[in-house]
């Protein structure tokens, strides 16, 4: 996750969706922005927090294999600039999704919901916790 | 050829390429179509 | 800035090592396709799983449910997904010795890679730019192959003993006193294999209490040998010194964790040649490092001994210093004089202390004699103590092909990694679809090269990787990178902006 250019490419794809899912005619725009969020959301916390292990063989005699990709990252350090990164973009995106649906309450229930699934793994205090 | 490499999708069987061709013709066909009427 | 020169008053001549940096478009183009590979991937695995495409993956019967798995599925995920796709790149069975030219046994798949058919006929003089044969003594013909065959007749092919029991023999005695000389060090011991002379030896020679310095991009011998020693491991920046620095200086200052005792040993681990990177070690520096803080050096040459220095004999004799400044002289014999195994050459008190501690000396079996007479008769020619300048004269044309490729190929406008004079050559590919299309395409003009991608290197650093020989001659190496221009544009890899 430092690897040069893969922020931009994790935000790319982020609009992308946006867009796609905007040009879907009878989408209204706040139901698109919480389904922007949402589908955001649920694909952070399957790739970072369910899938375990690697998806190649690593020569660590199978350590890594029963930690999440975001345990793997940076080899278990805390704080560093990726998992900053990945920990504040889901709340700008629920920022502008709560703007964007005028603060409606039913989609801020959906949007803050889902925002803990993908924040509340991210605590250091839950590392390797099960 | 150029779309196949840089897509990845030389990789791919002919089958998997259509699904490919066809899920990334009708997004993008969708977002032309409302860009437009957006417009 | 990186790779520049922090302490040019070391270098002899001038050191010149270039990592252009991925252009933005193309790693975010890339982690695209791998990302559409990878939805592709589990999109396969579904159907697999629910019967609706036939497994060709081996995996437990359903009696065996219950037991604990035999197949770690989700490791094999870029195996079966990704590698299988274009894995009629890899492996290829060659049917002549793996020279300047080869000839490849021609084979087909009727499924996608997972199964392959051989033909019966035979690709014949394929120019070969992927085996390690630096110095062009991959050959059935010539005084090493009369040597080895004369050998083969007086001691037979196997030893059936270990060299601590009755597999000593005056043959291997003699290889090893020749190792010695070539080395310029007191004394040196050979082993049957490549691998095992560093994941052996390293558990011999450091343990509990001891700290490994090792290079990010050391290869899996080295790393299984530090993890098999019991060793702590700290792994520093490729090539980079302030980064190595740093981990002396801390490990001096604050010693071991918790008891802040001092480690028993600091041993530093580096390589002569990247072979995933063509980049050479800073060896003066490291050397420079290791005096002031008191610490050892592991030199693996695997790829530099026989190919580096105007003698052969490897980064020491490349930089013009002393052998005796390197703690630990290890190498191979496979790259350079087409052969097998590897030694250690060092003070005579270490070795001497290998030979009775080292898992190998106690466990394995002895050199073959045929090999280790392939050994001896190609050093001898790299040391002119054949009477001939056999030896001389591939060293020069060794080091004339790899600069005469090197600065075609950055001329075409290719991105190229490493040292301007190591032999290993890496063009960079990038995308996971141009792995494939271009191993094949390459084949397709005659060619043989070898691609690799994630994970063997950075998931946005796949690439090609050539190795010179001195047995190319300049013919080859133009029919070669016209071939490599031609793929190059077909396949717009031609990404540097270098002016």
């Amino acid at each position: 996750m430092n690897s040069r250019g893969i922020w931009l490419t994790y935000l790319l794809l982020t609009v992308v969706l946006h867009i796609v899912l905007l040009s879907i005619p009878f989408l209204s725009v706040p139901l698109v922005w919480t389904l922007t969020n949402v589908i955001h959301n649920l694909a952070m916390y399957l790739f970072l927090h369910t899938v375990k292990g690697t998806p190649f063989e690593t020569p660590d005699q199978g350590k890594a294999r029963l930690l999440t990709h975001w345990e793997q990252m940076d080899y278990g350090v805390q704080f560093t600039s990726s998992r900053k990164f990945l920990t504040i973009s889901p709340i700008v995106l629920h920022i502008l999704a709560s703007f964007y649906t005028k603060y409606d309450a039913t989609h801020f229930f959906i949007n803050t919901c889902s925002l803990l699934t993908v924040l509340i793994p991210k605590l250091p205090q839950l590392h390797g916790v099960r | 050829y150029q779309y196949l490499l840089i897509t990845g999708i030389y990789a791919l069987e002919p089958w998997e390429k259509s699904i490919f061709n066809s899920v990334l013709f009708s997004a993008v066909a969708m977002v032309v179509y409302t860009s437009y009427v957006f417009v | 800035r990186q790779n520049a020169t922090h302490n040019p008053s070391l270098y002899k001549k001038p050191f010149v090592e270039s990592f252009e940096e991925t252009p933005l478009l193309v790693a975010v183009l890339t982690y695209m396709g791998y990302g559409i590979l990878t939805v592709f991937g589990y999109l396969r695995d579904f159907l697999r799983h629910w019967n609706i495409e036939k497994c060709h993956v081996a995996r437990e019967r359903d009696e065996q449910k219950d037991f604990v798995p035999l197949y770690q599925d989700f490791e094999n995920f870029y195996t079966r997904n990704l590698y299988m796709r274009i894995r009629d790149n890899w492996n290829r069975p060659i049917c002549s010795v793996p020279g300047a030219k080869m000839d490849l046994v021609e084979r087909v798949t009727h499924n996608y890679n997972w199964t392959f058919e051989h033909t019966g006929k035979v690709v014949k003089d394929v120019i070969n730019m992927g085996s390690y044969n630096y110095l062009g003594f991959a050959e059935n013909t010539g005084t090493c192959a009369d040597a080895a065959i004369e050998t083969t007749q007086k001691y037979g092919v196997g030893v059936g003993s270990t060299r601590s029991e009755m597999g000593n023999l005056d043959i291997h005695e003699e290889m090893e006193e020749l190792v010695a000389r070539f080395l310029g060090v007191e004394s040196s011991m050979t082993f049957g294999m490549g691998f095992a002379t560093n994941s052996m030896n390293i558990p011999a020679l450091t343990g509990k209490g001891c700290l490994i310095l090792s290079d990010e991009l050391n290869h899996a011998s080295l790393v299984l040998g530090a993890r098999l020693s019991g060793s702590t491991i700290r792994v520093f920046k490729h090539n980079n010194m302030q980064s190595l620095e740093k981990l002396l200086r801390d490990a001096i200052v604050h010693g071991q964790p918790r008891t802040h005792r001092p480690w028993k040993k600091i041993l530093i681990v580096v390589e002569g040649i990247y072979s995933m990177e063509g980049s050479i070690v800073r060896l003066p520096e490291v050397i420079a490092l290791k005096k002031r803080y008191k610490a050892y050096l592991y030199l693996d040459e695997a790829h530099s001994i026989g190919a580096l220095g105007p003698g052969g004999r490897g980064v020491v004799d490349y930089f013009g210093l002393d052998p005796k400044d390197v703690d630990i002289m290890m190498g191979t014999f496979t790259k350079s004089f087409g052969a097998a195994g590897g030694y250690i050459g060092g003070k005579k008190e270490l070795i001497d202390y290998l030979r009775s501690y080292s898992h190998s000396a106690l466990y394995a079996t002895s050199m073959s004699p045929p090999v280790a007479q392939q050994i001896i008769t190609s050093m001898k020619i790299i040391m002119g103590e054949d009477g001939t300048t056999l030896g001389a004269d591939r060293l020069k044309q060794l080091s004339e092909n790899t600069n005469y490729f090197r600065r075609r190929l950055r001329e075409m406008g290719f991105i190229i990694y490493g040292n301007d004079d190591s032999p290993v050559v890496p063009l960079m590919l990038y995308m996971p679809a141009k792995i494939g299309a271009f191993g094949r395409e390459m084949l397709k003009r005659n060619i043989g090269t070898v691609v690799v991608g994630f994970p063997a290197t950075p998931i946005i650093e796949s690439r090609a990787r050539f190795c010179v020989s001195a047995a190319h001659t300049r013919e080859m190496l133009d029919t070669a990178l016209e071939a490599i221009s031609e793929v190059g544009d077909l396949l717009q890899l031609k990404y540097s902006r270098r002016e």
